[in-house]
């Protein structure tokens, strides 16, 4: 049987054939969204006609609008208990994902692994995670300021200018802090991050969040250096991070994804002692 | 002594655009991280000096530093421990604790002496794979830890017997 996560909150399903997430429900609500989650990397740019301007450390520029996804299906094992659910997804040997819901908890986890990022193929990668839904967000998406305020972001425009938009991804990538999220009138899909990142909404309904970055050329902006941190073994670096995953009413939103911001941002410190508590 | 200031000076260095976007050199990289890491190390010696007035336990008090991979050498080997969870927010929080242990069934006790729910599920392949040079945990314990504003609560852990390894499954 496909996986489901639910507790009293949310209830999570899985395509059967793919691994991949399929919906989201928020069961307070009774709001359900269609979701795809899938893992895809954007292959950097080393120049072209239009500029010879290739991707690197300051400078985010695919040398295609179209992500190749690193695998179309996920391998899944599931486990399930009283506290805690889990999905295991493994997306090839380079990436996998933990899809975690707690007993008591609003929110959905993703416990993201990318890495280390091949290369020997020549092509450096921009790898991005995607959130498809049916959600009808209009071209507009939302990406917070350092915490404090939430911009209104639209697709290929400029609120100060008019834009001739030459970069069809790269042009719409905007800086998240804490948070991104889409919306209509019904519902919000919010991801809150643990970490800032970049991230878009290429098409309504969709979210992207870059994850991870390993680049062969550098970008002639100073840095003097190709964006590939071997790591210590020489093979590039793995990198773990999380997202919540929130679906709840426009009007109600605001309040869900501060209190979960807060509390990745100033997340509890634990310390451990050894022996018997005294 | 703890203190701080470290930890301050090296953020206040790591606000330079370099550091907050990735884009310096690997060298300068390495070295805001080794200035963040030293400056994190005093402000342990001063949580640490903190917690044990607040709570007056001198026991030696340790920071999972690598709990994202499933690594804790204490927990790891431990059969009792406490864990401390300090909540600098203004408000209460229940926040999920996973610890790496090696156990298979464990008890948690919070303040008042009372059992939480708590269970032991298995560290993922993934977690494996990318920890080759150190930490052997097979399983996580997990269970959900609530904290008062800007206060802190211990939790007791103790190893149960392990369990005996599942019987394997009978032939058709």
């Amino acid at each position: 049987a496909p996986p489901v996560l639910e507790n009293q909150y949310l209830r999570v399903t899985f395509d059967p054939d793919t691994g991949l997430l399929s919906s989201l429900t928020n069961l307070e609500t009774k709001q359900t969204v269609q979701l795809k989650q899938n893992f895809y990397w954007y292959n950097a740019s080393v120049g072209n006609r239009e500029s010879i301007q290739p991707s690197g450390a300051y400078i985010f520029r695919p040398n295609s609008s179209t992500p190749v996804p690193v695998s179309l299906t996920a391998k899944t094992q599931a486990l399930k208990n009283s506290v805690v659910q889990e999905v295991y997804q493994q997306f090839g040997p380079w990436v996998s994902q933990v899809v975690r819901l707690y007993e008591h908890s609003q929110e959905l986890e993703l416990e993201w692994t990318v890495g280390p990022v091949p290369v020997r193929d020549g092509f450096g990668k921009e790898v991005i995670t995607r959130l498809d839904t049916n959600i009808n967000s209009s071209g507009l998406f939302y990406t917070d300021s350092n915490g404090r305020e939430v911009l209104e972001r639209r697709r290929d425009f400029r609120p100060t200018w008019v834009l001739k938009q030459t970069e069809p991804i790269a042009g719409n990538y905007y800086p998240i802090n804490s948070r991104i999220y889409i919306k209509d009138q019904e519902q919000q899909l919010t991801v809150v991050t643990d970490r800032s990142q970049g991230g878009s909404s290429i098409q309504d309904g969709s979210l992207e969040i870059m994850l991870h970055r390993r680049l062969l050329v550098d970008d002639f902006r100073g840095v003097g250096e190709a964006l590939s941190e071997p790591g210590e073994y020489g093979e590039g670096l793995v990198v773990r991070g999380r997202l919540l995953l929130a679906l709840t009413p426009p009007s109600t939103a605001a309040e869900t994804h501060r209190r979960l911001a807060e509390s990745l941002v100033l997340q509890p410190l634990l310390s451990v002692q050894s022996g018997p508590l005294r | 002594d703890g203190d701080s200031e470290t930890l301050r000076r090296a953020v206040g260095v790591a606000q330079h655009h370099d550091a907050v976007s990735g884009t310096a050199k690997q060298h300068v990289a390495d070295d805001y991280s080794k200035r963040l890491a030293v400056g994190s190390a005093h402000c342990q010696v001063l949580v640490s000096n903190s917690l044990s007035k607040l709570s007056g336990s001198s026991v030696p008090r340790t920071y999972c530093e690598k709990l994202n991979i499933s690594v804790c050498p204490l927990t790891e080997s431990s059969h009792e421990f406490s864990v401390t969870v300090y909540n600098p927010l203004s408000r209460p929080v229940d926040w999920p604790v996973r610890l790496p242990v090696n156990g298979t069934h464990y008890t948690v006790t919070r303040p008042g002496g009372s059992l939480v729910d708590s269970e032991v599920v298995p560290v993922s392949q993934a977690t494996k794979d990318i920890r080759r040079d150190g930490g052997y945990a097979a399983n996580e314990l997990v269970f959900q830890a609530t904290a008062p504003p800007m206060g802190f609560s211990t939790y007791s852990v103790s190893l149960v017997q392990n369990r005996p390894p599942p019987a394997p499954p009978l032939p058709g």
